[in-house]
């Protein structure tokens, strides 16, 4: 059941996949999961659709998480989100506000074949697992594969760096898979978040340059609300900006090329910690990363459907 | 162990250049010793004042340090034994008793 599984530890991707099957069966009311594509090792491509099924016409929100491997509490989050979705549908008016005008489209666990490894042979990758004919190394990093000043700044163009940006934009399946559907659904995607660790930042573009994007006033407006709301659970500050100057400018990533690609507020959260555990958040945060970082999600949802065009 | 114990003795090292030339020496040593780099996220953003995060594997740890030692580098460990960080914070091991 919803309340059996325990989302305050890490699950392994088959743990997930099945967490993710049994509420397809037990939830169809308000889940509907399928498939994108298949990752390159042949695992298929997740995703959960959550929110009330209807005849009208409804915009949606693309959440994905575990990009890189090694973000363990990536998942973690995209877990609790849909348990929470689920378990306060009915009592809590924002969450039930959100799903009756929206849907959501969760993919828990972006790179697979990365998770996978990360869990069975090294806890620290990061890369996807495509191998190199050239190369001993494997993998491509994920965020560096997108369409958008490919290979440019903050990418590295050797197989065997950790920000390798691969032979040519969108050589992952994984990456292929989740644009094509992204560029399938545009029209009606309102607002990209991609979930990391480790940083405690909440960034919007541009990443690959220094440049203001056109609906400044309106992203800024949700990442600082989103920030608050955050620091008001557990008074846990997270900075917030534009990539390029908050953090650094890197070219190639997701959260750029969606909004290239006309979906008009995208974000990537940069989860706990600061580098005291890094990218061992024990579980016992779990939990609290989960909890303030849901009232950030439903912060920039809200603000979103009420405040911006 | 958890993953056979590959980590017993690999630290985590948090260093902050202070110059441009301690930042050029860094990245050169992170090149050779060949450091997993936590953050930033690639070895070309290390600069005077970045926060650089390296996973240093135990065989390295001694020539990092007395490098560290030698150019007056300051650092900070994060996490003195990644090993033992990894195993205490989850209940895998639990898990896997269990099963």
């Amino acid at each position: 059941s919803l309340s059996a599984y325990n989302y305050e530890v890490y699950h392994s991707l088959e743990e997930i996949q099945n967490w993710m099957y049994h509420l397809n069966k037990t939830h169809s009311s308000l889940i509907h999961m399928f498939s994108i594509g298949k990752s390159y090792e042949g695992r298929p491509l997740f995703v959960l659709k959550l929110g009330r099924r209807s005849r009208a016409y409804k915009k949606a929100v693309w959440i994905d998480c575990g990009m890189h491997a090694r973000e363990w509490i990536g998942p973690a989050f995209c877990q609790w989100f849909v348990k929470e979705a689920l378990l306060t549908y009915k009592s809590d008016p924002t969450m039930r506000k959100m799903l009756n005008y929206l849907h959501f489209y969760v993919m828990p666990v972006f790179n697979v074949d990365g998770y996978h490894f990360s869990w069975t042979n090294d806890r620290f990758w990061r890369k996807t697992r495509s191998r190199n004919s050239m190369f001993g190394c494997r993998g491509v990093d994920a965020n560096r594969n997108w369409k958008v000043k490919w290979c440019d700044v903050g990418a590295s163009m050797h197989p065997c760096d950790d920000t390798y940006c691969g032979p040519f934009p969108e050589s992952e399946p994984e990456v292929k898979a989740v644009a094509k559907f992204l560029r399938k659904h545009r029209k009606h995607i309102k607002a990209y978040l991609s979930f990391h660790a480790y940083a405690q930042i909440l960034l919007y573009p541009y990443s690959y340059k220094r440049a203001t994007i056109p609906n400044f006033n309106c992203v800024e407006s949700a990442a600082h609300k989103a920030v608050n709301a955050l620091q008001s659970v557990y008074g846990v500050r997270y900075r917030h900006g534009p990539a390029s100057s908050t953090l650094y400018v890197s070219s190639g990533s997701s959260m750029d090329w969606a909004y290239k690609n006309g979906i008009p507020y995208t974000f990537a959260f940069e989860l706990r910690d600061t580098g005291h555990f890094g990218f061992l958040l024990p579980e016992m945060l779990i939990r609290p990363t989960c909890t303030e970082t849901m009232l950030a999600v439903k912060n920039i949802t809200m603000h979103l459907l009420k405040k911006c065009p | 162990h958890l993953y056979s114990n590959r980590y017993a003795g690999d630290k985590v090292i948090r260093l902050i250049p202070n110059t441009e030339e301690e930042a050029y020496a860094l990245k050169k040593i992170y090149r050779q010793l060949k450091v997993d780099l936590w953050q930033p996220r690639s070895i070309s953003y290390v600069s005077e004042g970045t926060v650089t995060d390296v996973h240093i594997p135990q065989s390295g740890c001694r020539t990092l340090l007395a490098f560290l030692q030698e150019t007056n580098i300051q650092y900070k460990i994060l996490i003195e034994d990644l090993q033992k960080a990894l195993e205490n914070g989850s209940s895998l091991q639990t898990q896997r008793n269990r099963r």
